[in-house]
């Protein structure tokens, strides 16, 4: 059979090209909405924090605490919501 | 719950708020009606009161903004973070921010308010068929003023219902000129432009000019958004072009061509590959109410909830059938007490049904009418010397396809909820649903499926029409040993329903048929003011209902008891 034409993508003016990785929306997230410090998010390892501010989100937003960025996090973390942080700054 | 570190809270009931700029996504009218329903959420459980002013300084001060837009907390364009409120306070404290570069809806898609025309200001029906043809947005056809237009029916041909549709040849929102339409071409900072812009602007909103020359008259107002005006892109507002060239095709509607996330897009130029103007088209669009309901609870002091179904959960998420979660009412009774509904008192003798008060009906929340499976075989009457009025009282009751069910020893009897066509019956229960002990606790229909669920001791059916499923052990459903009957159910929506036993009550997901975390509660948690070990509990027409006895006590959904009297003579109008 014939092969389709194979479809174009295009960058559209305006958008980022190249959205964030999947660590930098975690990191951004959990920074902006109070789950983790400028100066937590710098000391120490770097996993280790990162798996205690997403175990902080997860058991927030009622999510499985897995201290990992699995794909249910991922999800929430894309998904719209209020701009009030979750955790007192 | 959570509130903000401190309890911050206002310290005064009689809070004010003030609107200072409206999205162009909709009609002025909806947006202030959407606020003020997202208001009345909270009064009606609090002694709270809110007014709108339309100047000055108010608690509350509400408005739309895009990125950066002077609280230093900037949004971040479509989708993400759709809205913002500070806590309890003076100045910025209490106000609500909204995200301009989300699509504002009611939710559920485009709203499009009509002006004029015969149809009293309501709203678009897409599709509607004019001379033959179908249309699912306003149009231009038939008329010469280019005024676009759609029907408020299904059938511009047969109904001859009509309203014109927002746009700036209509009128324009807000800037100094009452409300006039654009006039083209106009003259702005030497330049001539024959339509909407945002040219000297940094907020992005479109304006024209309401004489032929800006420069001289100062005379503006901001454009309104067509219905096929874009979000986003680059160049938010502007509506689309029909038919657009893109890679060399041209296409007559919305696309996803060239994307990788499947959301449509389209053209504001009649050539994309020239121009590269462009934007997302409308989709479902974000409920300003519900948002608004949110961030209003922050304003009065309400932090983030991790209560999934609670309206102060962070995410987002359409719920048609809105009401306010336990959760949600604790915290804000927690802050500002309860509202003022009526006290309960011991029921008196009851007086003859004239000379009794009416309650007040303070708003019900609509549930959807689905049409629902008729029963599948009439039942045949027993004996109708078995008078439903000679009982003292019964084992369960229920709102089965409409009608309140009263079972008793293997009978049962039904009584229409909206017309008083008497009770009827009464009828063998194992006639209707085979398999059923003479006595059972309690029951309830599901809202969704129509399903009957009939509980008896520790033992628990499921009926689709005539076929069941059980009995099962209500250790299944997550209950544990210590509970020996369900005394009664309330469906709550979204596929929940309270059980309850003793003085406590558990919530069903009906779906997967087991109650959730977090549960028992104890009933007194937020049934203040019923009996702590009602013998039946039903939800009949929107209310709930708590029996004891010969007498039952009636909840609203605000959870205030606005009625209390006998099951015999106020449900089953006995004589």
């Amino acid at each position: 059979p014939l092969q389709s034409k194979p479809q174009a993508v295009v960058t559209f003016p305006g958008e980022l090209v190249g959205a964030w990785s999947d660590l930098e929306l975690a990191e951004s997230y959990l920074l902006r909405f109070g789950y983790t410090t400028e100066v937590e998010a710098k000391t120490g390892s770097k996993h280790a924090s990162l798996g205690k501010a997403l175990r902080k989100m997860q058991k927030q937003l009622g999510l499985e605490e897995t201290g990992e960025l699995d794909a249910s996090t991922l999800e929430a973390m894309r998904a719209p919501r209020c701009g009030v942080p979750d955790q007192p700054s | 719950f959570l509130t903000f570190e401190g309890d911050l809270k206002w310290d005064h009931m009689d809070l004010t708020y003030r609107v200072m700029n409206y999205s162009p996504d909709l009609d002025r009218a909806v947006i202030d009606d959407a606020f003020k329903r997202a208001f009345k959420v909270w009064s009606d459980v609090t002694p709270l009161t809110f007014t709108q002013i339309y100047s000055g300084e108010a608690d509350i001060m509400i408005m739309f903004g895009s990125g950066e837009h002077g609280d230093g907390y900037p949004f971040d364009g479509k989708d993400g973070l759709l809205a913002h409120a500070f806590p309890p306070g003076r100045g910025i404290q209490g106000d609500a921010h909204f995200d301009d570069d989300e699509f504002w809806t009611l939710g559920t898609g485009l709203v499009v308010k009509t002006r004029h025309g015969n149809a009293n200001g309501a709203d678009c029906h897409f599709p509607f068929i004019f001379e033959g043809r179908s249309y699912s947005r306003c149009i231009t056809e038939g008329r010469k003023d280019g005024l676009p237009w759609c029907a408020t029916t299904p059938s511009y041909d047969h109904d001859k219902k009509y309203g014109f549709c927002p746009s700036e040849l209509l009128y324009t929102d807000g800037g100094n000129s009452d409300g006039a339409p654009c006039v083209f071409p106009f003259v702005f900072d030497g330049s001539s432009y024959d339509s909407c812009t945002t040219d000297g602007r940094s907020d992005g909103y479109r304006w024209c000019a309401t004489t032929t020359n800006f420069d001289q008259d100062k005379k503006y107002g901001f454009c309104p958004n067509r219905d096929t005006a874009v979000i986003g892109g680059n160049s938010q507002g502007d509506p689309c072009v029909f038919p657009f060239t893109f890679l060399g095709q041209s296409y007559s509607a919305c696309t996803s061509q060239g994307r990788q996330d499947g959301k449509l897009w389209c053209a504001t130029t009649s050539n994309y590959d020239t121009d590269k103007k462009w934007g997302f088209c409308p989709d479902k669009g974000y409920s300003i109410f519900l948002v608004a309901a949110h961030e209003f609870g922050h304003s009065l002091g309400l932090d983030h909830s991790s209560v999934r179904e609670a309206l102060m959960y962070p995410m987002y998420s359409y719920v048609q059938d809105f009401q306010l979660d336990p959760d949600d009412v604790q915290g804000i009774q927690y802050l500002y007490g309860r509202g003022s509904g009526p006290a309960p008192t011991a029921p008196v003798p009851a007086p003859t049904e004239e000379s009794q008060p009416m309650p007040t009906e303070a708003g019900s929340t609509s549930t959807s009418e689905e049409e629902t499976p008729e029963p599948t075989a009439e039942p045949i009457p027993v004996d109708p010397s078995w008078d439903a009025c000679m009982e003292e009282s019964f084992d369960a009751i229920t709102e089965i396809n409409g009608e309140l069910h009263f079972f008793k020893d293997g009978k049962y009897w039904t009584h229409p909820s909206f017309w008083k066509s008497g009770i009827q019956g009464a009828f063998f229960t194992a006639d209707t649903w085979p398999g059923l002990p003479a006595v059972i606790d309690a029951a309830f229909q599901d809202v969704l499926t129509k399903r009957v669920f009939f509980f008896a001791s520790r033992q628990f059916w499921v009926f689709s029409g005539k076929s069941v499923l059980g009995p099962r052990g209500i250790e299944k459903l997550g209950i544990g040993k210590e509970v020996t009957r369900i005394t009664g159910a309330l469906q709550r929506g979204r596929g929940k329903v309270l059980l309850f036993s003793g003085e406590s009550y558990w919530r069903l997901d009906v779906k997967v048929q087991r109650v959730d975390k977090g549960y028992p509660r104890a009933t007194d948690d937020i049934f203040t003011g019923v009996p702590l070990d009602a013998r039946n509990v039903f939800l009949s027409q929107d209310k709930y209902h708590f029996c004891q006895g010969k007498f039952y006590w009636r909840m609203t959904p605000r959870y205030q008891v606005d009625r209390v009297g006998y099951v015999k003579y106020d449900i089953l109008q006995c004589p």
